[in-house]
Parts: structure tokens; C-alpha cells; sequence
């Protein structure tokens, strides 16, 4: 059965989308193969692949309600390997309607069991999350055997981290006893700049191993790519910042086959 | 009674908090009483004034849980004339508590009636939301005169803005008919990158006298001073960031002294 994995960090625009579309794309292009959820009503993650709206019209939204299997929903993307299950706005309704429903927290972790257990032969499955430890990002942790964490090297998103690894540890105490660090990988990283320095070396010094050796440089062909439609690995794989996710792909291919 | 403005947008890590705590700062800095109000549970804007976890213990949860009144929570800064309502992490559980509930899409505007009538002679009151488009930001949307979109020069970011217009126009439809556009302004702009410009031009020709004059360019300082427990109109004022955040005080108080 595949990996599966949640990409989280309740503070915004730490580049957590953007690290699921490449990393899947990564992932994908060395044979892995490889589903993307896209569980952020803004769909950012659908976006990054050039899904319109109306190819979102079936989404995660059916699959969280459960009005749909994620059979119904996943679709082909540009990208070899590479399946995608497109969010839309509905999903922006999931957190009030889910509330007084039944498993209310187990809907992801339910719907997968169901998809991946019919042979899909995934090796690996990504959770875009949205920014915040809401009922969705409670339901891709109770799904995923692992956490990455993208961390822009800020003093807000600093701050953050130790309130998103309490999180993580209350879910692994109550709804997902197998949940485990899978890492954090720092983002936007400008080597000229003292406070991304320093929070590297504060990240490094609090967690050891627990980062990764790749840290994805600010690299603008990341954020062009997405008004294109496509991963920056397939809009410029030699820019610094596909080079960089592809590094995190084969650095987290080795730590998973190590154990 | 007090202009009050909610500082809004879904996408997250546009600037929403650095805007609200520096325009407050340099709205307060030209002698109008200012209350800053953090709805955001990861708390930031508390922390970009060296609010201590202790001093939080009164809390913006309270207020929206109808528990205490803002007089009870309100706190001086160490900028003369802004007063903050400082967050805590209770208020992540704030969404949840209050779908059944009573008027739980009014708790702030109830609270701000009650409080500012008090004769405490606000001019501004500004609000800063979380990435989202929940009760929290609901709350915000109903209880404000106006929405500021602090907008990042970027693809995403761009591509959530007609979801958040039409979100505003859904509250004033219905929970609040007098909430008006205070301003869409740009920030982390960096003038040598085409896509910012590019974003920049696509903004202008959509919403045309709704996007402020000024632009707010990327600048280390502001993201440093947050460190210090400090806005950056304190850290540094004669940075290009607290410069940008000066002459965009400015145009706001023109733009609402001419109404
Ligand atoms: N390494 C990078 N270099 C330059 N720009 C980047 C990089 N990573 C992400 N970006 C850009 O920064 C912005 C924020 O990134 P992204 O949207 O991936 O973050 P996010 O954490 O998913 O945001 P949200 O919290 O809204 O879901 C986007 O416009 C993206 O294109
Ligand atoms: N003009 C700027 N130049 C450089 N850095 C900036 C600028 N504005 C904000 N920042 C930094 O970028 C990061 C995101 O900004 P900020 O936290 O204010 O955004 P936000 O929209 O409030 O995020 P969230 O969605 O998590 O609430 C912060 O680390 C902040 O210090
Ligand atoms: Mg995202
Ligand atoms: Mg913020």
C-alpha cells in the first residue's frame, strides 16, 4: 500500500502547494506512482496542473461528504505517474457541514483505505492542506502516515511550529497512532539574508534529522509556472527550484527505503 | 464612532498581518486613536508587538464567546494611541464552538457596538484576519465598514481574489449592506520581476480606483522586525517598507477625509 503523506503548516503562503505539486511531479518522473488530494478550497494544487473549473465540477468536496469514492473523482494529469483529485470551492462548506456528521475526522482516512485497497498500486499519496488546523487538515493527518512540513525561513512561520508539531502529536495520541515526521523542508530560501540563516540553524539545532538536507531556494520560475498550468519541473526542470524538489524527492526516496 | 476595516484574504501569506500592524502603527503615529484586533489564532499581530503568551491570557476568544467584553481584553502597545485585542491559540477552537451558537456570525459586531460606544473615541479600528473565509473572517466581514486586500504580486494569489470579492458581496447582501471596498494594495512588489508587474497592470485594469496608489515593495526590515516585538515603523522607520506603510496611511486618511 502507498505512502501517504500530508503536506501542512497552518501559516500561509509558506509554499506548501507548491511543494506538492513539485514534489509529486518529482516523485512521478522517477517512477513512482503517485496521487496528488488537493484538500484547499482555494485549489491551488488543481490549479498548478491546469484544471478549469468545470473539470473540477466532481472533487475531494463528494469524497469528504461521502456522496463519492475517490474513484469517481481522480483524473489524469500532463505528468506520467502522476493522478491528481481537484478541489473546488465547494469544499470551502466541508468544515460547518462536516461538524455534526458521523466520523467527522476519519472521512479522508476512509475513503482512502476504500481507493488504494482496490490494487491502484500508488507508491506514493500527497495532501495539499489548507492553512489551518481545521476539520480538513484533522482528517489528512488522520489519514497520512507522515507530516512535511514546508517552513519558509520567517520569524511568523517560525513561531508556528511548535503549535503545528503539538497538533501533530494530539493526533498521533488520539486518531492516528502511526503518525510520524516525515521532515521539514525549509522554502524560500535566500542564503544573502541574515533571519533565513538563522532560522535555519535555530530549525536545525531544535529538530537534527528531522530536516531535510534539501532547502528549496526562492526561485522565481516556481511561482511563474503555475500561471502556465504545469509543475516547474515541466516548465524549467533545470532552474534552481526544480532541481531543489527533485533533490527532496530522491533524499525522501532514500530515507523511505532505509527503513 | 470609529472607522472600522477588516483586513482580509483567503490566500495565505500575502501580508495581511504586516500590513494591519504597521497601518495601524502609522495611523496612530499621525495621532488617530487606533484599536488593532487579532482574530488570527496563530496570534501574530500580538506578536509583532512583543505580546507575551502570560499576557494573552484575556483573549479576542473570550469577546467572540460573549465571556468578556472588549474592555476586558483591550491592551495598551508601546505605540502611543494603538490599542490592541490580542489572540491566543484558544481561538482555533473558536469555529468549531460556534456553529450552534447563537448570532454567531455577529459576536464581533455586538461586542464592537457595546465597547466603542462607551465613548472611547476610536477613529480606526482595524482587523486582522486568518487565511481563511470562515466564522472568524465572517465575524470580521459583518462587523467592519470596509475590506482592505492586502494582495501578493503572484498567480495564486491572484486567482483567489474573485472568490473573496464575491464572498464580500455575499455579506453585504446579506449580514452586513453598508460593508464597502476600502482598497485592494500590493505588497512584496518587486519591480524587476515581470509577473509582478504583470499582476500589477491585470489588477489595476480589473478594479481600476480600488487599488491604492501606493505600492508596498518587498523589504527585509519588514519581516525582521516582527523578531524584535516591534512594527517596523519602530524598527526602522525610514526603511522602504515602513515608508510604504507611512504613505499608504496617507491615502487611506484622504481617501476618508474626502467622503
Ligand atoms: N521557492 C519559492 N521561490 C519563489 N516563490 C515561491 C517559492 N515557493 C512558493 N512560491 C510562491 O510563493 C507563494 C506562496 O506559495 P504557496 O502558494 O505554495 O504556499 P502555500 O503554503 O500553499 O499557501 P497557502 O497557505 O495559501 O495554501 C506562491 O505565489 C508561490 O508561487
Ligand atoms: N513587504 C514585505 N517584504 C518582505 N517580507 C514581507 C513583506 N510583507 C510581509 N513579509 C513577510 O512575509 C511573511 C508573510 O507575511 P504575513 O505573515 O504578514 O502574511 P499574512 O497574510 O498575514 O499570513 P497568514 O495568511 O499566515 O496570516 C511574513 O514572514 C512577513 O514577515
Ligand atoms: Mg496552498
Ligand atoms: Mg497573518
Amino acid at each position: 500500500s502507498p505512502k501517504i503523506i500530508a503536506v501542512v503548516n497552518q501559516k500561509g503562503g509558506v509554499g506548501k502547494t507548491t511543494t506538492a505539486i513539485n514534489l509529486a511531479t518529482a516523485l512521478a518522473a522517477t517512477n513512482h506512482k503517485t496521487l496528488l488530494l488537493d484538500l484547499d478550497p482555494q485549489g491551488n494544487a488543481s490549479t498548478g496542473f491546469g484544471v478549469g473549473q468545470q473539470e473540477r465540477s466532481d472533487s475531494i468536496y463528494d469524497v469528504i461528504m461521502g456522496q463519492a469514492g475517490l474513484d469517481d473523482v481522480v483524473i489524469e494529469t500532463d505528468v506520467p505517474q502522476l493522478y491528481l483529485a481537484p478541489a473546488n470551492v465547494d469544499l470551502a462548506g466541508a468544515e460547518l457541514e462536516l461538524v455534526d456528521g458521523g466520523r467527522r475526522s476519519h472521512r479522508l482516512q476512509d475513503a482512502l483505505l476504500a481507493y488504494c485497497g482496490e490494487d491502484q498500486a500508488y507508491d506514493y499519496v500527497l495532501i495539499d492542506c489548507p492553512p489551518s488546523l481545521n476539520l480538513l487538515t484533522i482528517n489528512a493527518l488522520t489519514a497520512s502516515d507522515s507530516v512535511l512540513v514546508p517552513l519558509q525561513c520567517e520569524f511568523f512561520a517560525l513561531e508556528g511550529l511548535s503549535l503545528l508539531l503539538r497538533t501533530v502529536e494530539r493526533v498521533r495520541n488520539s486518531l492516528n497512532p502511526s503518525l510520524s515526521m516525515e521532515g521539514v523542508v525549509l522554502t524560500m530560501y535566500d542564503g544573502r539574508n541574515n533571519l533565513a540563516q538563522q532560522v535555519q540553524d535555530d530549525v536545525r539545532d531544535y529538530l537534527g534529522d528531522d530536516v531535510f538536507q534539501t532547502v528549496i531556494p526562492r526561485n522565481i520560475r516556481l511561482s511563474e509556472a503555475p500561471g502556465y498550468g504545469m509543475p516547474a519541473l515541466m516548465f524549467d526542470h533545470r532552474c534552481t527550484g526544480s532541481q531543489a524538489y527533485i533533490s527532496l524527492a530522491a533524499e525522501l526516496i532514500r530515507k523511505n527505503k532505509r527503513l
